[in-house]
């Protein structure tokens, strides 16, 4: 059975997208089979792989709605063995729109759950919010991975998304574990980057991935040639740390 | 009349709480009375001024709940001519909470029209969501301004954005202008950075801030200090970037 991992943190900007596309194209470069589902309604893990989305292309949007089966959203991308399920606008809409929907945080569970027999890793990537996108991903998932930027703010949101993920543990979905807390765009040269790494390691302890993501110019680069990182730039630092979060993620099984 | 002004982009991370504490901080510098009205339930504009806040310290959660007044909930901050209203976690939970009752856009419009007579500037730092406390900024400010980070998937971001305001505008604010757009972490050494610049510059054309915020170490080190930039680092690049913001908005009335 393949594992839903769900990419989350409602702190914005700290690396969701970048970890969901690089990790997706990663372990798919180690031959496993990979479906990068997004429920982020700016759909950036769509582009950052180069994919335009037209307006009448099946999304994660007529799934929710129960108006489509993943089988007819589920695109292929340029990346060998990595399968995508992509965004339209009208995502945003979906908090509303199911408002008195009984079982509405169960919606992404009951699609992609019988999706596991085919993929050996389903990636979710979350929007920066606490909303039922979020409790969606958190609650079909059998684990999430949180990025956490190198950054004063970052540390800030984690004791809430510690009580969210504590939520839905005790409701929603009790079988979620922790995958990993991954330390994103670390610069080793300021105090900061040293200090967060130091508070995130001490309250985390042994949940915190040994990789960790260097801030480096190419991995900001890489989305706008819709190319993700192992392949745009294959020796550099970027590419080499997502690698081997993947070997550390498929060796943790 | 003080000018309400909400800080807003969907994007996670793009600097809308680092642009609200340091433009707040310049502004007071030069005399103006300012208010920093925080309605992003991460509450990171109270961290970044160093204010820790207590469970039963009145928030913009009771504001927005019709249990309080903003009198109520307005604390000075360290900084002279600076006030916050603060927020709790509950905030969170506002969108839910609010669902069906009527005119729920525009709770903090009448919170704070009122106090526009007491400052000079009002100051909204919104969350990254087009969610209901996002609409509540839009609809309670005179104008909207939209930092934008030099990076790719901002870009992404703008057609949406612009969406809402429009839709903010036809019906709940019509008054609402576009203060300007923001360029923010701004790395002159990287072709993507300036790709973006150019970018933004020829959809934006006269919108765009002559002044553009560089990324700085001494910028994301302040928050950690609870200090506004202009304090913490007086005489760097980017204390001096949002002393001139700040002149720039005073200059555009
Ligand atoms: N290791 C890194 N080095 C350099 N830039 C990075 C790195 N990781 C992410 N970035 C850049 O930082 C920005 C934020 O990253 P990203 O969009 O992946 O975060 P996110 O958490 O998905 O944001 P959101 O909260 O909006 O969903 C992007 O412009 C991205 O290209
Ligand atoms: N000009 C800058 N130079 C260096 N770092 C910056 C700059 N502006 C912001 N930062 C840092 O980048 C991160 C994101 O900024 P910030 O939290 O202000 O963005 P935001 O848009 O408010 O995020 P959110 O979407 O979560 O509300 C923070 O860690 C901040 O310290
Ligand atoms: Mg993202
Ligand atoms: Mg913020």
């Amino acid at each position: 059975m393949g594992k839903i991992i769900a990419v989350s943190n409602q702190k914005g900007g700290v690396g969701k997208t970048t970890t969901s596309i690089n990790l997706a194209s990663a372990l798919a470069s180690f031959g496993k089979r990979v479906l990068l589902a997004d429920i982020d309604a700016q759909g950036n893990s769509c582009s950052g792989l180069g994919m335009t989305i037209s307006e009448d292309q099946t999304s994660m949007y007529e799934i929710l709605m129960d108006e489509a089966t993943p089988q007819d959203a589920i695109i292929s991308t340029p990346v060998p063995n990595l399968d995508l399920i992509p965004v339209n606008p009208h995502l945003a809409g979906v908090s509303v729109e199911l408002t008195s929907v009984t079982e509405r945080e169960f919606r992404l569970r009951k699609a992609l759950r019988p999706l596991a027999t085919e993929y050996d890793f389903i990636i979710i990537d979350c929007p920066p919010a606490l909303d039922l996108l979020t409790l969606n991903g958190l609650t079909a998932a059998d684990s999430v991975l949180i990025p956490i930027q190198c950054e004063y703010y970052a540390l800030e949101g984690m004791v809430k998304l510690m009580k969210t993920v504590g939520l839905v543990q005790n409701s929603l979905n009790p079988e979620l574990a922790i995958e990993g807390v991954l330390l994103t765009m670390y610069d080793s040269r300021t105090n900061l980057s040293n200090q967060v790494v130091e508070e995130v390691t001490s309250y985390f302890k042994d949940k915190v991935f040994q990789t960790i993501i260097p801030r480096t110019v190419k991995i900001s680069e890489a989305p706008s040639h819709g190319i993700p990182i192992d392949k745009y730039d294959p020796s550099g630092a970027g590419a080499r740390s997502y690698i081997k979060l993947a070997e550390e993620l498929i060796n943790n099984g």
